[in-house]
């Protein structure tokens, strides 16, 4: 464990409960896209199908436990007791665009044709665009609530974090991983624009809205 | 070559 990681899960824990925390207490999903949050529900549970069968930390199994726990109660909430809030009209892109070809992505790219490492590397490679249908929502919308641009940069921040972590990883321990370093970095440069409008706007105290 | 480790991140 290096601070970066470390730092990179904390940032991760903060976005999603930051989230968990908007929906319940504004009682309303508007501006969230519930397409984005069964993905994530699917990267944990694909992810950490190992809970129970590879036990590496307490913090470890914490975590895993926490993230899947928090997802679901995030899709609950959209889907089912905050329903009447959520936004389908706006939340049109489709799953299945991004679902399939990273499925087959990841019976033809893995390091090792089981079960559980091709779940793995789907996790891996879902991960790294399940924030599209979010982003995608926002262009939509044109704006986004500023409590939903932090959960975006704290969400955002942690793979760049991880980044990091795993040039460090390389460098003093010599380990590295292809699949998850491509993926992340795909994932951090999707991120990009959001981050470019949320320094220039949201930390200048404005609310973060798309050129129109 | 890849170094298969523990996969002990999240």
């Amino acid at each position: 464990m290096n601070i970066f990681r470390l730092v990179g899960d904390l940032s991760h824990l903060l976005a999603i409960l930051l989230l968990l925390w908007k929906i319940w207490k504004t009682r309303s999903c508007a501006g969230v896209s519930g397409k984005s949050q069964i993905m994530f529900g699917l990267v944990y549970i694909t992810r950490y199908l190992d809970l129970f069968t590879n036990f590496i930390s307490i913090y470890n199994t914490t975590m895993k436990a926490i993230f899947i726990a928090v997802a679901i109660a995030t899709i609950y909430l959209i889907y089912f007791k905050f329903k009447a809030t959520y936004d389908s009209n706006h939340d049109t892109f489709r799953m299945e665009f991004l679902i399939v070809p990273v499925g087959g992505l990841a019976f033809l790219v893995n390091h090792d044709f089981t079960a559980l490492e091709i779940l793995w590397t789907f996790s891996i490679y879902l991960e790294s665009v399940a924030i599209l249908p979010q982003l995608f929502m926002i262009s939509k919308t044109g704006e986004a609530e500023t409590i939903t641009s932090h959960y975006l940069f704290a969400l955002g921040s942690y793979r760049a974090l991880y980044i990091v972590n795993w040039v460090y990883r390389y460098y003093f321990e010599g380990f590295f991983d292809l699949i998850a370093i491509v993926a992340g970095c795909v994932q951090t440069i999707l991120y990009c624009d959001f981050f470019y409008l949320y320094v220039t706007k949201v930390m200048h105290g404005k609310k973060l809205s798309l050129p129109a | 070559s890849k170094i298969q480790m523990e996969k002990d991140e999240l």
